[in-house]
């Protein structure tokens, strides 16, 4: 290439509409391909810098600051309905790295990549001292109130027998010493009054996910349960992903579009709510 | 002949390009 010709990017305005709607096509497309966690909103555009692309079009690379929601992947609802989560909740960020392509006036996205990190105990300290913190998804007590959520959920599930399907999020509290917990779950083909050994059941071909909310309250002598699920309604059958190494229970956070995507039979195409069933 | 700087007025508002405006909260 001629030295000092296509080599120098445009600088656009960080609010400027052109990079919103990049910026908004990039939202939708993270939030489209998360397989695990809360649907993420955007909160601030960091940086943007447009590249001309030959023969024609142009390269947007973007640096995204976004914000955890409450709603849940599997959950339905559009983003743009979903209330971000508080600092006293314990509030998320992800920071993301994009680069899309301009053509012909329509975005397509090339590259993304999102890390996410809860806020700091200090800056939750600072807002709301006596609020609970975030706790590892492993600890004991967390595994423990999810097992005895889903335990009560199936007790009274007069349908599917349901699986956990990823612990999301959980809290501990002091007084009263409690666990709060979310998780998502998913219908088997077994019957809930009828389950001998959960371990032989099978998720449904047409997935029927649900997001469960509970406390679990020590107390003399015993403990206490709260749980309610809402049940979204079926996803339909798709095929399955290609036999290439891909299909984790667990997906990393980084997107390549460029690679064949996880199962997509995991992604929510739905926009009705069932529920909550209790 | 006086030779000096023109008088400057306030300055504007100054635009930043990046980063653009907060739509929630800042962690």
């Amino acid at each position: 290439a001629p030295p000092g010709l296509g080599l120098v990017y445009r600088e656009l305005n960080c609010d400027d509409p052109e990079t919103e709607e990049a910026a908004q096509v990039a939202m939708d497309y993270v939030n489209a391909h998360l397989l695990q966690g809360y649907k993420h909103i955007l909160n601030q555009i960091d940086k943007v810098k447009v590249w001309p692309r030959r023969p024609t079009g142009e390269l947007f690379e973007l640096e995204l600051d976004t914000l955890e929601t409450i709603c849940h992947v599997l959950d339905p609802t559009p983003v743009a309905n979903c209330t971000v989560r508080q600092l006293t909740e314990h509030a998320v960020e992800g920071d993301c790295d994009f680069r899309l392509l301009k053509l012909d006036g329509q975005f397509a996205v090339l590259f993304a990549n999102c890390d996410s990190s809860p806020d700091s105990a200090e800056d939750v300290r600072k807002v709301c001292p006596d609020c609970p913190l975030l706790a590892p998804l492993n600890d004991t007590r967390v595994v423990h109130a999810v097992e005895a959520a889903l335990a009560a959920f199936n007790a009274q599930s007069n349908g599917s027998y349901y699986q956990i399907v990823e612990v999301s999020r959980a809290q501990l509290a002091p007084l009263p010493p409690s666990t709060y917990v979310e998780f998502a779950v998913a219908a088997t083909d077994c019957v809930a009054k009828e389950v001998t050994d959960p371990a032989k059941c099978n998720l449904l071909a047409e997935k029927q996910y649900g997001f469960c909310k509970a406390t679990l309250t020590e107390k003399f002598g015993g403990e206490d349960v709260a749980v309610t699920c809402t049940v979204f309604q079926t996803q339909p059958v798709v095929p399955q992903p290609q036999p290439d190494g891909n299909n984790v229970a667990v997906p990393p956070l980084a997107v390549d579009p460029a690679a064949p995507q996880p199962a997509p039979a995991n992604l929510p195409a739905a926009v009705r709510v069932v529920g909550p069933l209790v | 002949v006086v030779v000096g700087l023109a008088p400057t007025g306030p300055a504007g508002p100054v635009v930043r390009p990046c980063p653009g405006r907060i739509r929630h909260f800042k962690i």
